[in-house]
């Protein structure tokens, strides 16, 4: 079903952040709005890793995964405990 | 814990332990699901004010308020927007959208990697004493990832995110998810980040041996922990119509069994499902199951749930019996009605008394608890195997600790079988997995950094590693449960944990985050790999040849491959490292020991001279394989002492 989103996890080279963002969850704001008018932000994370996640379809992770400055779009996975 | 202590040298020895002052100073993160704050465990009285590097808060929700946080549980987050995300939101008469601990696992593992001293902690009498947590004047911060239906990877690195910003020292995380590329495991991804930080993270090894390969969590950034027995057990023995008695272990209390011989039946032949057997839900026959005690073949469910499953059918007790995926490890629960669990042989022993007599009988008598269990600690059946899927040239798990029935703390909104018709409540719990054996380790690593605060987290992990040991004190190897022989290095890592010879290692293996970069270079991981684990673009060196196996890491794999051997017959293995003074001057010789003759061993130079405080030197190993069969597994050792301390590092030789 290509409209169910689940949950990715976005990494981004903050390197490449083009200087016009001010801050680097604009430019994470900006990149996905490029591919999704709707999709919302579950966390930005600043120390673990620079990106975010989210809730996409497959097409839209699709899009953003060849967007600049991109590193990669993983699928969340499920841990268990031990 | 109860016993753990004095296991574990902790008990006799609270001098050797900068308890008082510096441990204090020490931040124990703990990401699992939540905390019972009014466990007794996280009284805080006697404690200092909380360490003014603490950045961390104690947030409010379903009855959870700052005010449940104190001097020793310092911090208390919640996590749920990933999952909430996936399931939906939560059904709050279920579970708290708090940092509250509705299952019991995280109040668990925080109280034994940081509980304060209770004195008369018990299950229902069992395990009986004072229970702590591995460094009592430590501080406890709980970050809850895990809800009932599972821990979601955005949750995860969420609190790790947090953790790391509120300044903790170690993270303690008793959770794993399957086998990934490092730059794909969320646990891997923020444990790199943690450890740049300086921030030790000691991650349990899974349960899911003794399968070989079975390993999770096996970055070399992290510190992997299986998992080990105490010298301490709950004897339950299983008492045959014909005279025969088979041990057990249980911790039942409750309504006595009354005191003869009660009809005895097998649950396949009480059950028309085809695996009946297994004593699952629905599947027993009450007519002719009442007022028997029945035997149930483990596996599938829960082991709990069988005894919940008999009782509801009316049977009056239950024999829970091993097959071969469980060989002779015995994991004592709180069962709902009389039953006790017992091993493999004496389960087929039982099992062929039920098919040949006619009439068969038992009872069961419960013998509370027995201490000064021999051989102890063996490795745990259930405790994750190497050789590691990911990189098999780092050997994992690091070390073993306890982690069969382990008493610590329990949430007061769940019985101790963790069933929901378990109306029962306690303060303490005795559980089992490498989730208990992952705190033990973690909260020795606060001791640790106590002590040396200066120390990096590789220097820390060298510590408890090297000084870990693999014998008893007859000299015999330390054992493996499911095969009832010596374990290996593939199960048993560097050895069982010993905190108080790694407080004066002597020497360390050091590593920085570089090290780790140049090994993600050596695995021929893109630029874009390496920016997704390390924050950073980082070019590797073209000019340089990287090495996996020159990691300087405490312990060597060497993976011979038998279809590339050299033009004599061998092949020829050169692993390089540095070690560290971080004791006194000392002159160390190097010592190798090995099953093998056929991998030659020799170190170069042989011995190393150490003056200052922070010196190093660095020497080589060179292994010269010969050919073997494929999937040959073969064990050695390598040692350096100055005749006071001495440094060890297991080898494991696999041919491929």
């Amino acid at each position: 079903n290509g409209s169910k989103r689940t949950t990715y996890i976005v990494h981004m080279a903050k390197s490449q952040m083009p200087e016009s963002f001010t801050h680097q969850s604009h430019w994470y704001d900006s990149s996905l709005k490029s591919v999704s008018g709707s999709a919302e932000m579950l966390y930005t994370y600043d120390n673990v890793i620079h990106g975010f996640s989210t809730r996409l379809t497959s097409e839209e992770a699709r899009l953003l995964e060849v967007q600049p400055g991109i590193l990669s779009v993983l699928p969340e996975l499920k841990y268990e405990l031990h | 814990t109860t016993r753990t202590p004095q296991f574990l040298g902790l008990g006799d020895n609270a001098d050797a332990f900068p308890e008082s002052n510096s441990v204090s100073e020490v931040i124990i993160g703990v990401l699992d699901t939540g905390v019972w704050p009014e466990s007794k465990s996280f009284d805080d009285t006697g404690l200092d004010p909380i360490p003014r590097t603490w950045k961390g808060a104690c947030e409010s929700g379903t009855n959870f308020s700052a005010s449940n946080c104190n001097r020793k549980l310092i911090g208390a987050r919640f996590f749920a927007r990933g999952y909430e995300a996936t399931m939906g939101p939560i059904d709050e008469s279920k579970e708290s959208r708090s940092p509250r601990d509705d299952d019991g696992h995280g109040t668990h593992t925080s109280t034994t990697v940081g509980g304060s001293a209770v004195s008369g902690a018990s299950l229902f009498g069992y395990a009986e004493g004072a229970a702590r947590g591995m460094a009592t004047r430590a501080r406890v911060a709980v970050y809850k990832v895990c809800w009932l239906g599972g821990c979601f990877s955005s949750d995860i690195l969420a609190a790790m995110d947090k953790a790391i910003e509120d300044n903790v020292h170690v993270l303690s995380m008793s959770l794993g998810g399957g086998m990934s590329d490092y730059y794909r495991d969320s646990v891997a991804i923020g444990a790199f980040a943690a450890m740049e930080k300086g921030i030790l993270v000691s991650c349990s090894a899974g349960n899911a041996g003794p399968s070989p390969y079975s390993l999770s969590n096996v970055a070399p950034w992290i510190t992997t922990v299986g998992a080990g027995t105490l010298d301490r057990d709950f004897p339950a023995f299983v008492s045959l119509g014909n005279g025969q008695n088979y041990s057990g272990v249980s911790l039942y209390k409750g309504m006595s069994l009354p005191g003869k011989l009660l009809p005895f039946i097998y649950a396949g032949n009480a059950s028309n499902a085809t695996n009946g057997n297994l004593c699952m839900m629905g599947t027993l026959i009450p007519e002719k199951v009442a007022g028997k005690i029945v035997l149930c073949d483990r596996g599938v469910n829960a082991r709990v749930q069988k005894g919940l499953v008999v009782k509801a059918a009316g049977g009056t007790g239950m024999v829970l019996a091993n097959t071969a995926a469980n060989g002779e490890e015995l994991v004592a629960d709180a069962h709902l009605l009389p039953a006790t669990a017992v091993g493999q042989k004496s389960g087929d022993a039982v099992r062929k008394y039920l098919m040949s007599d006619h009439n068969p009988t038992v009872t069961i008598l419960f013998e509370g608890t027995k201490v000064g269990i021999e051989p102890s600690p063996v490795v745990a059946a259930f405790s994750s195997r190497g050789p590691n899927s990911i990189t098999p040239e780092i050997l994992k798990p690091d070390l073993i600790a306890p982690g069969v029935n382990i008493l610590a703390g329990w949430s007061g909104s769940v019985g101790p079988t963790g069933l929901a018709t378990d109306d029962r409540r306690v303060e303490f719990n005795i559980i089992s997995g490498t989730s208990m054996s992952c705190p033990h380790v973690s909260g020795l690593a606060a001791l640790v950094k106590g002590a040396h605060p200066d120390w990096s987290p590789a220097a820390i992990r060298s510590a408890l590693m090297t000084t870990a040991y693999i014998v008893y004190k007859n000299g015999n190897s330390i054992q493996d449960i499911a095969t009832g022989k010596p374990s290996t290095p593939f199960d048993h890592g560097a050895g069982h944990v010993d905190p108080l010879a790694a407080l004066n290692p002597g020497l360390v293996y050091d590593l920085a985050a570089d090290d780790y970069l140049g090994f993600l270079c050596a695995l021929n991981y893109t630029e874009s790999q390496i920016n997704s684990v390390a924050r950073r673009q980082f070019t590797c060196d073209a000019s340089r040849k990287y090495s996996v196996n020159d990691l300087n890491y405490p312990s060597f794999a060497v993976n011979i491959d038998p279809t590339r051997m050299g033009s004599g017959g061998t092949s020829v293995f050169k692993y390089t490292r540095t070690l560290t003074n971080v004791g006194s001057p000392g002159t160390y010789k190097v010592s190798m020991s090995s099953e093998t003759t056929a991998v030659k061993i020799s170190v170069e130079p042989p011995t190393l001279q150490f003056g200052e405080v922070n010196e190093k030197k660095t020497y080589t190993v060179t292994f010269t394989a010969s050919s073997m069969a494929s999937n040959t597994n073969s064990f050695g050792r390598l040692e350096w002492s100055d005749g006071k301390r001495t440094v060890g590092s297991p080898i494991a030789f696999s041919w491929t």
